[in-house]
Protein backbone atom coordinates (compact mmCIF):
# COMPACT_ATOMS: atom_id res chain seq x y z
CA UNK A 1 0.00 0.00 0.00
CA UNK A 2 1.46 3.54 -0.76
CA UNK A 3 2.72 5.43 2.05
CA UNK A 4 -0.37 8.19 2.39
CA UNK A 5 1.04 9.17 5.56
CA UNK A 6 -2.17 8.55 7.46
CA UNK A 7 -2.17 4.98 9.18
CA UNK A 8 -4.96 3.25 10.15
CA UNK A 9 -5.21 0.19 12.04
CA UNK A 10 -7.67 -2.52 13.65
CA UNK A 11 -8.66 -1.33 16.98
CA UNK A 12 -9.30 -4.53 18.34
CA UNK A 13 -8.26 -8.09 16.59
CA UNK A 14 -10.31 -8.97 14.11
CA UNK A 15 -11.96 -12.84 14.55
CA UNK A 16 -13.08 -12.19 11.03
CA UNK A 17 -16.97 -13.11 12.09
CA UNK A 18 -18.76 -9.72 12.34
CA UNK A 19 -19.09 -7.47 9.44
CA UNK A 20 -18.55 -4.60 11.66
CA UNK A 21 -15.08 -4.13 12.67
CA UNK A 22 -13.26 -0.95 14.83
CA UNK A 23 -10.81 0.70 12.83
CA UNK A 24 -8.34 3.64 14.35
CA UNK A 25 -6.97 6.42 12.48
CA UNK A 26 -4.32 9.02 12.95
CA UNK A 27 -1.51 11.19 11.06
CA UNK A 28 2.04 9.93 10.33
CA UNK A 29 3.28 12.28 8.48
CA UNK A 30 1.57 15.86 8.80
CA UNK A 31 3.74 17.31 5.73
CA UNK A 32 2.17 14.36 3.50
CA UNK A 33 -1.38 16.27 4.05
CA UNK A 34 -2.67 19.13 2.64
CA UNK A 35 -4.26 21.10 5.34
CA UNK A 36 -3.74 21.10 8.84
CA UNK A 37 -5.13 18.02 10.42
CA UNK A 38 -7.64 19.07 13.30
CA UNK A 39 -6.10 17.42 16.18
CA UNK A 40 -2.98 14.77 16.63
CA UNK A 41 -4.96 12.36 18.11
CA UNK A 42 -6.13 8.50 17.38
CA UNK A 43 -9.85 8.73 15.83
CA UNK A 44 -11.47 5.33 16.74
CA UNK A 45 -14.72 4.48 14.55
CA UNK A 46 -16.29 0.88 13.40
CA UNK A 47 -16.58 0.04 9.45
CA UNK A 48 -19.39 -2.13 8.46
CA UNK A 49 -17.42 -4.21 5.26
CA UNK A 50 -20.74 -5.12 3.72
CA UNK A 51 -22.78 -1.85 4.01
CA UNK A 52 -20.08 1.21 4.31
CA UNK A 53 -17.51 2.94 2.23
CA UNK A 54 -13.88 4.32 3.18
CA UNK A 55 -15.30 7.59 1.12
CA UNK A 56 -18.13 7.69 3.27
CA UNK A 57 -16.11 7.87 6.33
CA UNK A 58 -13.27 10.26 5.27
CA UNK A 59 -16.62 12.54 4.19
CA UNK A 60 -17.65 12.20 7.83
CA UNK A 61 -14.39 13.15 9.14
CA UNK A 62 -14.21 15.91 6.99
CA UNK A 63 -17.33 17.00 8.02
CA UNK A 64 -16.75 16.74 11.71
CA UNK A 65 -13.69 18.87 11.26
CA UNK A 66 -10.90 16.57 11.68
CA UNK A 67 -8.95 16.94 8.05
CA UNK A 68 -9.47 19.52 5.32
CA UNK A 69 -11.52 18.81 2.67
CA UNK A 70 -8.48 19.18 0.44
CA UNK A 71 -7.51 15.43 1.95
CA UNK A 72 -10.63 13.55 2.09
CA UNK A 73 -9.22 11.51 -1.25
CA UNK A 74 -6.26 10.39 0.92
CA UNK A 75 -7.70 9.73 3.74
CA UNK A 76 -10.48 7.46 1.81
CA UNK A 77 -7.36 5.78 0.34
CA UNK A 78 -5.80 4.79 3.83
CA UNK A 79 -8.98 3.52 4.88
CA UNK A 80 -9.56 1.10 1.54
CA UNK A 81 -5.74 0.22 2.48
CA UNK A 82 -6.78 -1.12 5.38
CA UNK A 83 -10.18 -2.46 4.34
CA UNK A 84 -8.41 -4.32 1.43
CA UNK A 85 -5.78 -6.19 3.48
CA UNK A 86 -8.53 -6.94 6.58
CA UNK A 87 -10.79 -8.97 3.64
CA UNK A 88 -7.77 -10.21 1.96
CA UNK A 89 -6.53 -12.05 5.31
CA UNK A 90 -10.32 -12.85 6.33
CA UNK A 91 -10.50 -14.82 2.69
CA UNK A 92 -7.31 -16.60 3.43
CA UNK A 93 -8.61 -17.37 7.24
CA UNK A 94 -11.84 -18.95 6.37
CA UNK A 95 -12.43 -19.77 2.38
CA UNK A 96 -15.94 -19.90 1.24
CA UNK B 1 -5.76 14.47 27.37
CA UNK B 2 -9.05 12.55 28.10
CA UNK B 3 -10.56 10.89 24.94
CA UNK B 4 -13.34 13.08 23.17
CA UNK B 5 -15.99 12.18 21.24
CA UNK B 6 -17.50 13.75 18.58
CA UNK B 7 -20.77 11.86 16.43
CA UNK B 8 -21.58 12.81 12.82
CA UNK B 9 -25.25 13.42 11.94
CA UNK B 10 -25.04 10.34 9.68
CA UNK B 11 -24.28 8.58 13.46
CA UNK B 12 -21.02 7.50 13.64
CA UNK B 13 -19.50 7.95 16.31
CA UNK B 14 -15.87 9.11 16.70
CA UNK B 15 -13.37 8.41 19.63
CA UNK B 16 -10.38 10.45 19.52
CA UNK B 17 -7.46 9.35 22.11
CA UNK B 18 -3.51 10.20 22.25
CA UNK B 19 -1.52 8.28 20.25
CA UNK B 20 0.82 6.37 21.94
CA UNK B 21 4.03 7.97 21.76
CA UNK B 22 5.75 4.68 19.80
CA UNK B 23 3.21 5.10 16.69
CA UNK B 24 4.50 8.28 16.16
CA UNK B 25 6.81 8.65 13.18
CA UNK B 26 10.27 10.60 13.81
CA UNK B 27 10.21 13.70 12.34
Amino acid sequence: AEDTGVRVELAEEDHGRKSTIALRLWVEDPKKLKGKPKDNGAIEFTFDLEKESPDDVAQEMVESGFFHELDMKIVAKSIRDRVALIQWRRERMCPE
Amino acid sequence: SANTQVVHSAGRRFIVSPVPESRLREP
